[in-house]
């Protein structure tokens, strides 16, 4: 079966409000 | 790349009814963000695109959450947050 997750990848996302 | 889904005008109150704080219990949080988040995991999992930062723009700027709150409360497995089966 396929596991659905979001990824640390994605999470790190909320660290950065600015990221470039 | 631009992000296919359109997270400016959803309903956050799935999050911002259970995660509050000040003390922002992650058994709370951290459920009521993969509710939120699980169905758009493979758009907010690709990485080319602003998904995942336009998201979380928006959950903290509804819930008035302090910055990397998610990041730093949810652990889940080693390779991310488990989302229920659909």
């Amino acid at each position: 079966s396929n596991q659905r997750y979001i990824s640390y990848g994605a999470l790190s996302k909320n660290n950065v409000p600015c990221s470039r | 790349k631009p992000c296919p889904v359109d997270f400016e005008f959803m309903n956050y109150t799935i999050i911002t009814s259970r995660c509050k704080g000040p003390r922002y219990p992650a058994n709370l949080c951290c459920g009521a963000f993969k509710d939120f988040a699980c169905p758009y995991n493979d758009e907010l999992n690709d990485l080319s695109n602003e998904c995942s930062s336009t998201m979380f723009s928006y959950i903290n700027l509804y819930g008035n959450y302090p910055p990397g709150l998610f990041s730093s409360l949810c652990r889940d497995d080693k390779i991310g947050l488990i989302c229920p089966a659909l």
